[in-house]
């Protein structure tokens, strides 16, 4: 199962967004998705239409009993080939569960074993946090992408997140890979967003998509309807974006 | 010294921009104005033009080092009236250095005592988290704002800030009132966020702030120049509503 977490700790940078929909747009193209909520504010969950207070157990109970594998609390979308391992506030209370284990970094990495076989892609969101959660994510991961809105703030966090992602390639996860960073609210009409699209493809060249994320209004709008973009306005520029970036993702092999 | 803080798990809903901006209203307005920089992100430290890459001690240092009292690690910024007490990443370890104390809760309130005697208005701006962090700052405080974006995900999470609020009261803090909920990325073009703002004055009424800030590039801009929008941009309409939101602020008395 090929693993990709979505990761910033900037806040609002469009994570929940870009996994709720790379997830909609890998399952339309008819591969097997599973999104982890891995953010106690459960937005992911939400964006799915799935409600985290009426939910019976989350990735946190499964976590915490050991009796109870993955599997057991993924729950289906209405999309069809999406499935979610939801999450709630309770797991803001992992963090300090996890901190005394012995190999605590590896906590979501073996709980990701017990997901079932059947996927063929795991997209995990997180919170916007460099915490032990994100870490978990990070180490449980192939690949990870990054997004970052075009605005100033946006570059300050970038160097913190690359040596995190350095720390966990060298102690934790030999094998992770940055897919790539994700230029997100882009806007045409101001200098501010353009001078640092520009000063990102200069300073980090390919490691940036092609494929950019504008801001609309329709990615905002979605998770009212608990559906990814491509499902609630296909015809968007949102939607358009995230299935091109479904294919650029797809090209490039695990 | 009257203490306020921005606080808001949600992350990206302008908790720093926020900040920033009041303290340099309240600044402008003759006020002698501290902003505690409590997220390890350091972006209010950006903001107001200081480089956390080059600063000698920061409020990590003034935790750790029980011989360094707040006063001596607090800067001036480029604004007569406006001084911050500087955060870098190192303010990320803090969570788990106070976990074990005993009164860890109360741990901002006593540095807050060492801060020296000439302030009127002390800014404390949080991470986008309900972590230990945040919690010293509710505690800290004798007022909260809540800057809430008009959209969809930002209504999700304010029951669990509010409950948290409550437990803070009941537990730490008595005397910590919500002084108001900020609308922030106002737009007027879309539906979307004439919704949220009728459904956030339906449901919350007096909470929310008459002021509202719309979604304006300068506001975005400023931080780049290191200068509250007030300076950078003085009659832009971001300047004007967080002129009017200090105006409202100072009315109420703490
Ligand atoms: N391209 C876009 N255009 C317009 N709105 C967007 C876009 N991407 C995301 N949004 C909206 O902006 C807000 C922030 O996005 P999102 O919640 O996905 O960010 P996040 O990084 O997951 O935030 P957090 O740090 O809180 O987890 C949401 O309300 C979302 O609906
Ligand atoms: N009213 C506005 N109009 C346009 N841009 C804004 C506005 N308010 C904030 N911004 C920009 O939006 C981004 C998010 O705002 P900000 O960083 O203040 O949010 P935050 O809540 O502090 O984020 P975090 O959760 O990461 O701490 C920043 O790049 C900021 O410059
Ligand atoms: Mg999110
Ligand atoms: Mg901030």
């Amino acid at each position: 199962m090929r693993t990709i977490a979505i990761a910033n700790q900037k806040g609002g940078c469009g994570k929940t967004t870009t996994a709720v929909n790379i997830a909609g747009a890998l399952a339309l193209a008819g591969k097997k998705v599973l999104v982890v909520d891995f953010d106690p504010q459960a937005h992911a969950t939400i964006g799915l239409g799935i409600d985290p207070e009426n939910i019976g157990k989350t990735v946190y109970d499964s976590f915490t009993n050991a009796k109870l594998p993955l599997s057991s609390v993924i729950v289906r979308t209405k999309v069809d080939n999406l499935s979610v391992a939801p999450s709630n506030i309770l797991l803001s209370g992992l963090e300090f569960e996890l901190a005394p284990r012995f190999g605590r970094e590896y906590a979501l990495k073996q709980l990701l074993n017990t997901a079932g076989n059947s996927y063929d892609v795991c997209v995990i969101d997180c919170s916007p946090s460099l915490s032990l959660l994100t870490l978990n994510a990070l180490v449980a991961s192939d690949e990870v992408i990054i997004p970052v809105q075009t605005q100033y703030y946006a570059l300050e966090g970038l160097k913190q997140l690359l040596e995190t992602i350095d720390i966990v390639r060298q102690r934790f996860n030999a094998s992770l890979k940055i897919l790539g960073i994700l230029l997100t609210f882009v806007e045409k009409r101001t200098t501010l967003s353009k001078q640092v699209q520009q000063q990102m493809r200069e300073f980090f060249g390919n490691m940036v998509f092609d494929t950019v994320i504008h801001r609309t209004v329709r990615l905002a709008e979605a998770p009212s309807a608990g559906l990814p973009v491509l499902l609630y306005a296909p015809n968007c520029t949102g939607s358009d974006e995230y299935r091109a970036l479904a294919v650029e993702i797809t090209s490039v092999s695990a």
